[in-house]
């Protein structure tokens, strides 16, 4: 089954 | 001060309606050039951004920039007061504690002041860089609605495959699965009513149904929806609103383990 990946993992916090 | 003035407060009703489902709180930022949100849910996994423009607006004053921390739900509230016709205008002071909408009916003889007090909010802001997309995607968004709706029955998440043939929305699960596929259409009279796909390379990608089932509460914004994906990068699901400016929903996509 495939996991929910985290928006963090594409966009950085600025 | 900051004053804001829609001569219909319907897009705002629409707008908060698309928004509620995923957030509980968000800044919104006020400059001359318009009011601007970006706000992750709670699990970070998906990100609203929201902008409006000050050209949108009927009227629209903003002296100072204001980062102004408002509960959805309370807003929510707030707009479900004002009847779709009414005029809406929101008001603010410049360092301010409260924010005001006020609803005026279009025959002037009804009006209605509801004072929200604001939050303080720690202002994160997540850089989104530039993509070049493999997939845009413009199709009716009461027909993405429906897809979504109806393959959310199969599984907890949906795989969207695109080519230059079409977009293959599938699902499976315990029961069965299902898919639909559309095809580009060819030759559509009512732009409304078209599925256009610019394909650079085919992609294949599979998000939640969760979130999806949340992006189309923004349908009543507008026909058509744009899709855009990347290999292994997050969906920008885009809505346009009327003449005053857009909602995009960014989603993490599901890998596999």
């Amino acid at each position: 089954t495939p996991i929910q990946n985290d928006l963090l993992e594409y966009f950085s916090l600025i | 001060m900051f004053e804001a003035r829609l001569a219909q407060s319907a897009i705002l009703k629409k707008v908060l309606e698309a928004v509620k489902d995923l957030l509980t709180e968000a800044t919104f930022e006020c400059s001359d050039s318009g009011i601007q949100v970006q706000a992750m849910d709670n699990a970070h996994v998906s990100l609203v951004s929201l902008n409006l423009r000050s050209d949108g607006f009927d009227k629209y004053r903003c002296d100072r920039n204001l980062s102004m921390g408002m509960n959805i739900g309370t807003m929510t509230k707030i707009l479900r007061c004002a009847s779709s016709e009414d005029t809406v205008t929101l008001r603010a002071v410049d360092s301010p504690d409260n924010i005001i909408f006020i609803f005026e009916s279009q025959n002037k003889e009804k009006l209605a002041e509801y004072e929200m007090k604001l939050i303080n909010m720690d202002l994160e802001h997540l850089g989104i860089p530039e993509t070049m997309y493999s997939c845009v995607v413009k199709m009716p968004s009461q027909e993405f609605a429906r897809i979504c709706r109806d393959l959310s029955q199969f599984g907890e998440a949906i795989t969207i495959a695109c080519s230059k043939e079409g977009i293959k929305f599938s699902a499976a699960g315990d029961y069965g699965n299902a898919n639909v596929k559309l095809a580009q259409t060819a030759d559509s009279d009512k732009e409304e009513e078209a599925v256009l796909i610019d394909m650079q390379e085919p992609v294949k990608l599979t998000f939640a149904c969760r979130y999806l089932n949340s992006f189309v509460k923004a349908t009543p914004l507008c026909a058509q929806v744009k899709l855009s994906m990347s290999s292994d990068v997050p969906l920008v699901c885009e809505y346009q609103i009327g003449e005053i400016g857009h909602i995009r929903y960014y989603l993490a996509p599901k890998i596999d383990d």
